[in-house]
């Protein structure tokens, strides 16, 4: 465990507990993607396969557990919660993410470090994670102004990822054997995808003005 | 069972 990786998984946690206090404090998923949500429950659950079969730590195993946790409970508070339910922007939040699913697990199938049922989830995990904040950034360039819980959640949720990065850098220059290609390419392309999301977010944190996202 | 597996990572 470095600095960088325990700065992005806290990163991490914090996106997670602003999500869960802007639907508690708010009652209310206006702005947030259901199928962001979904694809991260999927993300999870496909990664953390080996949660009862490799105990890493008691750190790595709670870690996995709140994750796993937290995505649950808010997809079934987007779907079946009879106050927050009725907040969904259903119109709105239209990505057709089954494309970007079959598209991950095919690229699983021919790119991973082994060809085991565990890998290739492993591997389908991380390439859907880079692609899973898709829906949620189409939703908030169609729901124009962007509240300010949405917009920190979207920040750290790209932050945790940058962090990550400085991590694969670090234990590639001080671990003998570490490459993880899969991990940092993904890590790259997600992180990327936020580029414009992190500008638009700086600009109107310098303006001190509401975060608009061009249509 | 403690490994020390590559996937230490979250």
């Amino acid at each position: 465990m470095n600095i960088f990786r325990l700065a992005g998984d806290m990163t991490h946690l914090i996106s997670v507990l602003v999500l869960l206090l802007k639907i508690y404090a708010t009652k209310s998923c206006s702005g947030i993607s259901l199928k962001t949500q979904e694809l991260y429950a999927m993300v999870f659950l496909a990664r953390y396969l080996d949660l009862f079969s490799d105990f890493i730590s008691l750190y790595n195993t709670v870690m996995k557990l709140v994750f796993i946790g937290s995505s649950l409970a808010i997809v079934w508070c987007m779907r079946y919660h009879r106050v927050v339910r009725r907040s969904y922007d259903r119109e709105l939040d239209t990505f057709r993410y089954w494309i970007l699913v079959g598209a991950c697990f095919t690229l699983a199938l021919v790119l991973h470090e082994k060809f085991s049922f565990q890998e290739v989830f492993w591997a389908f995990s991380i390439y859907l994670e880079a692609v899973a904040i898709l829906p949620q950034l189409v939703l908030l360039q169609r729901s124009g102004n962007v509240d300010n819980l949405t917009g920190q959640y979207v920040f750290f949720l790209g932050a945790y990822r940058a962090f990550y990065i400085l991590n694969w850098i670090y234990r590639y220059l001080t671990e003998p054997r570490f490459t993880r290609w899969i991990s940092c390419v993904s890590g790259l392309v997600q992180t990327a995808l936020y580029a414009d999301f992190f500008y638009y977010y700086f600009i109107s944190w310098k303006n001190n003005a509401k975060l608009q996202l061009p249509a | 069972v403690i490994t020390d597996s590559a996937k230490d990572e979250l």
